[in-house]
C-alpha cells in the first residue's frame, strides 16, 4: 500500500 | 521508582480517548522530562505521537527510565472507575511488571487502588524528522471535528486545499459532493475561534476520512487544531494539551497510482 510505503520512508529506522 | 499524579483523572480520561480508537496497546515511555508515547496504529497508516511533560503534573518523580507496555482496553476500565474530579496517580516500581491507578476523591474520604499488569511490547523506534511544511493552519478543534463528520457522509476520502485566501474541504462519493471553505479570519475576540494559514505554496492532499475522524478524538483536549501540510509527505494534525503537552497525529496522503 503506498500510505504505507510513504509513512516507512518519512519516518526513518532509528 | 515511578510516580505521576494529575489533580483531575479527566485529562487522562481525555487523552486515553484520544488514543484508544487507533491503538490497542502502547509504550508509555517515563523518563524525569516525563510521559512520551509514540506507536503506528494498528493497519501502519497513521503514526500517534504523544508527550506529556514532567512539569504538566502535580507530583513527578521518575528515577529511572521505565518503559511501560499497556493494553489500552484494560487502561480504559480502569479510568472509567475514577470520577472526573478525583486525584490520579499512576505508580509503578523500578523494574515491575505492574501499574497501579490511585485514585483519591476530592474530599480524601474515597480511596481506590488498580493494579494492571504490564505487557512486552515490540517497540518500533521511528524517528520523526524535521520539515518544513507548505502549509500550517490553525482552526478551533471543534470546527475541524465537525467538517470530518459531515464531509465523511460524503465519502471516504477528504481533499484539503489550502491557498492563502483560505482552506477547502471536499468529499464526493454516490451521495453527490461537498465543499466547506473556511476564510482566514480578520478579527475575532477570542483566539481560540481564530482561522490562521501560514502559507509557502498551495497544497492539495487527499486523506481518509477514517483516520481523520479518529484523530478529532482529541477534540475535548484542545481549542485548536493546526494542521501541517506538504506534498507527498504526512500530514500533521496536532492538539496542544494547555500546560502539560501535546498529541500530534501523522497520517499520509492518499496517492494516484
Amino acid at each position: 500500500q503506498l500510505e504505507q510505503l510513504i509513512m516507512k520512508n518519512y519516518f526513518l529506522h532509528q | 521508582m515511578f510516580e505521576a499524579r494529575l489533580n483531575a483523572a479527566t485529562t487522562l480520561k481525555k487523552v486515553l480517548d484520544a488514543i484508544k480508537d487507533l491503538l490497542n496497546e502502547a509504550t508509555f515511555d517515563c523518563s524525569d522530562a516525563g510521559i512520551q508515547l509514540q506507536a503506528m496504529d494498528n493497519s501502519h497508516v497513521s503514526l500517534v505521537s504523544l508527550t506529556l511533560r514532567s512539569d504538566g503534573f502535580d507530583k513527578f518523580r521518575c528515577d529511572r527510565n521505565l518503559s511501560m507496555g499497556m493494553n489500552l482496553g484494560s487502561m480504559s476500565k480502569i479510568l472509567k472507575c475514577a470520577n472526573n474530579e478525583d486525584t490520579v496517580t499512576m505508580k509503578a516500581q523500578d523494574n515491575a511488571d505492574t501499574v497501579t491507578f490511585m485514585f483519591e476523591s476530592q474530599n480524601h474520604e474515597k480511596v481506590s487502588d488498580y493494579e494492571m499488569k504490564l505487557m512486552n511490547l515490540d517497540q518500533e523506534h521511528l524517528g520523526i524528522p524535521e520539515t518544513d511544511y507548505s502549509c500550517v493552519v490553525r482552526m478551533p478543534a471543534m470546527e475541524f471535528a465537525r467538517i470530518c463528520r459531515d464531509l465523511s457522509q460524503f465519502g471516504e476520502s477528504v481533499i484539503i486545499c489550502c491557498t492563502k485566501e483560505g482552506v477547502k474541504f471536499s468529499a464526493s462519493g454516490d451521495v453527490g459532493s461537498a465543499n466547506i471553505k473556511l476564510a482566514q479570519t480578520s478579527s475575532v475576540d477570542k483566539e481560540e475561534e481564530a482561522v490562521t494559514i501560514e502559507m509557502q505554496e498551495p497544497v492539495s492532499l487527499t486523506f481518509a476520512c477514517r483516520y481523520l475522524n479518529a484523530f478529532t478524538k482529541a477534540t475535548p483536549l484542545s481549542n485548536q487544531v493546526q494542521l501541517s501540510m506538504s506534498a507527498d509527505v504526512p500530514l500533521v494534525v496536532e492538539y496542544r494539551i494547555p500546560d502539560l503537552g501535546h498529541i500530534r497525529y501523522y497520517l499520509a496522503p492518499k496517492i494516484e497510482e
